[in-house]
């Protein structure tokens, strides 16, 4: 270390020592509870502003916030948007509030408070936010961002994953680990615990010898999966369960995929080199058994072959050869390349050239919004959804940010797909790859999971048109009858060769018990689990319907986010902070994937430590 | 392995085991007209150079031609090929399996039921045994249900029973266990020196069994199976 004078210790910057910062997570059947906590002491002579923020995956809901300030705590309420709004109008004409959240990069929110706190003051942060794991590609993930603003004394994250199917593999990396920080890392599992600590010392957080900036700038990610020795796994607290499905050692159902592709003038450049790798990439893929064709639209239509094609081998070199002179040109006739696509793969279902027991879907990838032909968004979603007649699923990936991606996700729901923005990267290819390989092995087709119907009420989604390998189907809902022994659920579905019937037998009094022995576990996470679930799924469904329908929808998530204190796209949490011994107000709003915003980097730099000129307010995005 | 072969014309059961090293695999049904095929491998218990070896089937194999079909059974796992495609299932799964010219029940822990193209079906069922018993592991069982579905052509060491077979016991006398009677028996034109004795049946309990009373024929079921039992030695499973 070399010598330098120093008056303050190095956890001090612009006069805030920041004394500890906790991450602590508990994973409890995929279900995820994290808090994040930070305490913070203001060494300076004067009044300084303290800022707390955390980047959470978008997934996630938050569920409580807490601020303490010399012991007076000041916490978070969570009420309907509407209600909230009102408080908040009121409190931006007289230019005292400031958003909270707001889109981050593709995964993440960022949740941002700051406050002024008097010289000499204390201010612990607690910020509490949950998630359900989603199984992809065979794992977990729990993604955290690290990003501490200075050295700090104590900083830690904490994992305790309880799973009670056995932790089958758990691993935790980031993207700043260094030899010495990798000492500081444990990772352990076994039987039905995992256990990830990450422990930095001082001077291991600086980012040189006697560098008073911080190492710890990037992702920390924490992957698991666990034991499938049975495809399914239900779980029974308190009156609520939770049924996991996931069969293994399936063949792959046969494919009959059509791209459906935008090259359109904007598509020149990066975009359409990108595309190009990217489909030469999944051609690559390809199993023999598929079937494919190309159609490209820009101003009119044009496809690769008329019919579909068997993907042999010398039938890919030739469809290589096509990717690879896709040439941009005119404007873009979304509505005709759709419709072109549905009817390639609606004739050859007819015509039995595609084998009986394959699926069809359609990939779609545009960078703009229909200009030429049908270009009336409601007209061509009528027309997509009358031509598919849910008889396989669309999936939209939109290119950039220069589209209208509510349209696009809108279409994709409809038709029982989803849309998956492409950001316009480096690694965009690798984005579309990626895409491609989690709907390239579908196991099962139209799985429907049936429990006893008077057994059971308020069950989250239950059909599926595709189990897709490395996926995992989560069906949640309320035991009916308290003193239930024991039930039934049923998975049906089609494999490539066979029609399957993967039964579970509940025992619910030993399942209930031999959950409730276990510490790890927080009493309700089947309740909240289920809650979480009902809500994103009503939020879902609510994008697809209009008029009554969606005000009903709208209002049974509304009450479940307010009864289970969930920030959702519905609801805000409104924070009470003291400024200058006037209390003001600040929203944490939940943002939507449909309406991004270009990031401002004035927002992310605006609250370093440095009190600014005059308070700085902002609006989230929707 | 001990095999029972049940009598309903005598309301008797013959009984006779095969006793073989491990590794063995034998053909158990064979039925050239359906083009169904049932093979058994042979394994030993868990410590070898143990006097008088007890022998069980950890392995059974079924195969369908006409269906392109093969099913391959073992204490572990299940595995389905149609043509070239597999499918793996284990024991913790109850599964229904569904497609053309098969039914598979796969009920966890318990049993398989195999039924085959017309009606054949086949039980298996899975003995288990605490993981820590020093000498025993998991073993097979095979029970055939609605065996005169088969044709007059089926022949193995099980399948040749499938057709009727008469037997004549008499001079029951005291063997040299008091509680075994032996017996001679007429069967196949052949005198043989059997014994009265009970063998289990594990369709209904699959832990503790219900023993059925038969006669039992000594070396390998010589005289009673058509030749000699290493005649119904194969080279695979399939």
């Amino acid at each position: 270390r070399s010598f330098r004078k120093r008056s303050l210790p190095d956890t001090v910057l612009n006069g805030i020592e920041v004394y500890s910062t906790k991450i602590s997570c508990k994973v409890t059947s995929r279900f995820a509870h994290n808090v994040v906590v930070t305490r913070a002491v203001n060494r300076a002579d004067t009044a300084k502003e303290i800022s707390f923020d955390v980047e959470l995956p978008k997934t996630a809901f938050i569920t409580s916030f807490t601020m303490t300030i010399d012991g007076v705590t000041y916490p978070g309420n969570i009420k309907e948007k509407e209600v909230a709004k009102k408080q908040y109008d009121k409190a931006v004409s007289q230019g005292k509030t400031a958003g909270l959240v707001k889109a981050s990069g593709r995964k993440l929110e960022k949740f941002t408070v700051s406050v002024n706190v008097a010289a000499g003051s204390k201010v612990t942060f607690e910020l509490i936010y949950e998630e359900l794991l989603k199984r992809h590609l065979g794992k977990y993930e729990m993604f955290l961002k690290i990003q501490p603003k200075q050295l700090i004394n104590h900083f830690e994250i904490e994992a305790d994953i309880f799973e009670p199917q056995g932790i089958s593999s758990l691993d935790a990396e980031a993207t700043f680990m260094t030899n010495d920080l990798l000492g500081v890392l444990t990772k352990s599992f076994s039987g039905k615990k995992g256990h990830v600590s990450f422990k930095p010392t001082l001077d291991q957080q600086r980012s040189c010898s006697n560098c008073t900036t911080s190492l710890l700038n990037g992702d920390f990610t924490i992957t698991y999966d666990v034991n499938r020795e049975s495809p399914a796994n239900v779980q029974i607290v308190n009156g609520y369960f939770v049924h996991f499905f996931a069969p293994k050692d399936l063949p792959v159902v046969p494919k009959n995929v059509v791209f459906v592709i935008d090259v359109s003038g904007s598509m020149y450049g990066r975009k359409l080199v990108q595309t190009k790798e990217a489909l030469l990439k999944i051609l690559e893929d390809m199993k023999e058994e598929d079937y494919l064709n190309f159609i490209l639209f820009s101003s009119d239509v044009t496809v690769w072959k008329d019919t579909l094609i068997k993907a042999t081998p010398e039938n890919l070199k030739e469809a290589k050869d096509f990717v690879k002179n896709i040439q941009d040109q005119g404007m873009t006739n979304i509505n005709d390349g759709l419709m072109r696509g549905i009817k390639m793969l609606n004739e050859a279902r007819e015509a039995n050239v595609i084998p009986k027991r394959s699926t069809s879907l359609i990939i779609m990838l545009t960078d703009g919004e229909a200009n030429v032909g049908e270009s009336r968004v409601e007209k061509i979603q009528e027309n997509v959804r009358n031509a598919i007649e849910g008889k396989f699923p669309l999936y939209n990936l939109g290119f950039g940010y220069n589209l209208n991606y509510d349209f696009l996700e809108k279409m994709a729901l409809e038709n029982h797909g989803l849309a998956r923005r492409i950001y316009e990267d480096s690694d965009a290819d690798l984005q579309m790859q990626g895409f491609y390989d989690e709907v390239a092995n579908p196991l099962l087709v139209d799985v429907e999971v049936q429990y006893p119907e008077n057994a059971i009420a308020d069950i989250t989604q239950n059909n599926y048109q595709h189990f897709y390998d490395g996926s995992e189907i989560v069906v949640a809902g309320r035991l009916v009858d308290q003193d239930l022994n024991s039930f039934t659920a049923d998975v049906k579905g089609q494999g490539a060769l066979n029609d399957l019937t993967f039964t579970e037998e509940v025992d619910v009094k030993e399942t209930e018990k031999a959950l409730k022995e276990q510490k790890y576990i927080f009493g309700d996470f089947i309740e909240r689990l289920w809650a979480y679930l009902t809500i994103q799924q009503l939020l879902e469904k609510r994008k697809n319907v209009q008029g009554e329908e969606k005000e009903n929808l709208t209002a049974q998530a509304l009450e479940l986010s307010l009864k289970y204190h969930f920030v959702t796209p519905l609801t805000s949490m409104v924070v009470t902070k003291p400024e200058d011994n006037i209390e003001q107000e600040a929203v944490a709003d939940k943002p939507l994937e449909g309406k991004p915003e270009p990031i401002t980097s004035s927002y992310a730099t605006q609250y370093h430590h440095q009190p600014p000129a005059k308070p700085y307010y902002y609006v989230d995005g929707d | 392995p001990h095999f029972i072969i049940r009598v309903p014309e005598k309301e008797d059961a013959l009984c006779f085991n095969i006793n073989e090293e491990p590794g063995v695999v034998l053909n158990l049904i064979r039925d050239p007209s359906t083009g169904i095929s049932i093979s058994g491998q042979i394994i030993g218990e868990k410590k070898v150079n143990v006097k008088n070896q007890k022998t069980y089937f950890g392995r059974l194999g079924i195969v369908n031609t006409r269906a392109d079909l093969k099913i391959e059974v073992t204490t572990q796992k299940i595995t389905l090929w149609k043509g070239l495609d597999q499918t793996n299932f284990t024991w913790m799964n109850t599964v229904m399996v569904k497609q053309e010219g098969l039914s598979l029940q796969i009920n966890r822990k318990k049993n398989i039921v195999v039924s085959i193209g017309d009606g054949v079906s086949f039980v298996i069922i899975l003995h288990q045994v605490w993981k820590n018993l020093p000498y025993h592991h998991d073993f097979l069982g095979l029970y055939t249900v609605d065996s005169h579905r088969m044709s007059v052509q089926t022949h193995g060491l099980l399948g040749q029973f499938f057709h009727p077979i008469d037997f004549e016991v008499f001079d029951v006398r005291p063997g040299s266990d008091p509680s075994k009677p032996d017996a001679t028996m007429m069967v196949k034109n052949h005198k043989l020196t059997v014994t009265r004795g009970w063998q289990k049946d594990y369709r209904k309990d699959p832990r503790h069994g219900s023993e059925v009373p038969c006669w039992f024929i000594h070396n390998n079921g010589a005289g009673l199976i058509d030749g000699s039992h290493t005649d119904y030695i194969v080279s695979d499973i399939f």
